[in-house]
């Protein structure tokens, strides 16, 4: 799975997530990807989210609607992401990961699997890394 | 404002040897989305753009590189959401394009619907004009090792639940 979140000039936010899904699944099986709410959701007022992980436990806890909800509960974007994976670990024992962004531009993600790619671009300068604890920066 | 760009790739037990190809793509991702931006583009574009980029990544699993069904099929699925209007679209189980996103987001701005699937998801494509390309250019050497893999051992793994399941229980897209 691969997905984006954006925020522009103006302050509007976008999400996109796309995947191929699970090798072996089966025919017809559709994960949380195309779900709005489960696997991308997106709100100027409060920020859009883009998830990657477990599908099917995703879908039951309806990942990126949640960490909107959290957020607009006066979470911030970093918190409420760990917190929505944490949940779905506890609840449904799913895996996966999410990236976010704030309605004050604030960028966030978190992973409970093994590794997951990421990269943040704000202010000129580009953050990355995949290994938990990973951080590589650059300027842009 | 400043504008923000946030990426990920698939969340899972990443192998060594595509860790620095998924390293660099959502780099890449990261920086053409972010180019968009500083040039005034809208959020849309900047994320539209930038998945475009994954989906043609073979080492991430959507687009070209996307996984195997247990028909040895590709499916795939996206979405898009517009946080001003809050307009949405999707498609899921596509099989015959090259950037599914991109169909997500005609969806979005040129129907009343926000998912379409399967045959209807393809022929809108059609009707959108498309290209359709045949889905073997969409399938890795790795994906159809990892399918293979899958069919070798699936009898395995279905013993193991009492035959219960056709496809593997865990896993992530």
């Amino acid at each position: 799975t691969v997905g984006a979140v954006a925020m522009d000039a103006n302050g509007r936010i976008a999400a996109a997530t796309s995947t191929g899904g699970i090798t072996g699944k089966r025919v017809g099986r559709v994960g949380d990807s195309p779900l709005i709410g489960s696997g991308t959701y997106a709100i100027d007022e409060i920020g859009g989210v883009s998830c990657t992980g477990h599908g099917e436990s995703i879908i039951k806890i309806c990942l990126a609607k949640h960490i909107i909800c959290l957020m607009e509960s006066g979470m911030k974007a970093q918190e409420a992401v760990e917190q929505s994976l944490q949940l779905m670990n506890s609840r449904v024992k799913g895996a996966g990961g999410a990236i976010c962004i704030s309605a004050s531009g604030e960028p966030a993600f978190h992973f409970t699997t093994e590794r997951m790619a990421w990269a943040i671009a704000k202010a000129d300068v580009l953050s990355w890394g995949l290994d938990p604890k990973e951080s590589n920066v650059e300027k842009m | 404002v400043e504008p923000v760009v946030v990426i990920h790739g698939g969340a899972w037990a990443i192998p060594e040897n595509i860790s620095d190809a998924s390293r660099n793509g959502v780099k890449l991702a990261a920086r053409k989305a972010y180019e968009i931006l500083k040039h005034g583009g809208s959020a849309l574009d900047a994320v539209e753009a930038a998945v475009v980029i994954l989906e043609d990544e073979p080492v991430f699993d959507a687009g070209k590189g996307s996984c195997l069904n247990a028909a040895g099929l590709i499916e795939m699925d996206a979405s898009i959401m517009d946080g001003t209007s809050l307009k949405a679209g999707a498609v899921a189980a596509v099989a015959n394009i090259s950037n599914p996103i991109c169909l997500a987001r005609m969806v979005m701005e040129q129907t009343d619907h926000c998912l379409l699937v399967g045959e209807g998801a393809n022929m809108f494509a059609n009707e959108c004009n498309v290209p359709s390309v045949d889905p073997s250019s969409l399938v890795t050497e790795a994906c159809l090792e990892e399918w293979q893999t899958f069919e070798k051992y699936k009898s395995a793994v279905d013993s193991l639940f009492n035959n219960q399941i056709t496809s593997l229980p865990l896993g992530h897209d």
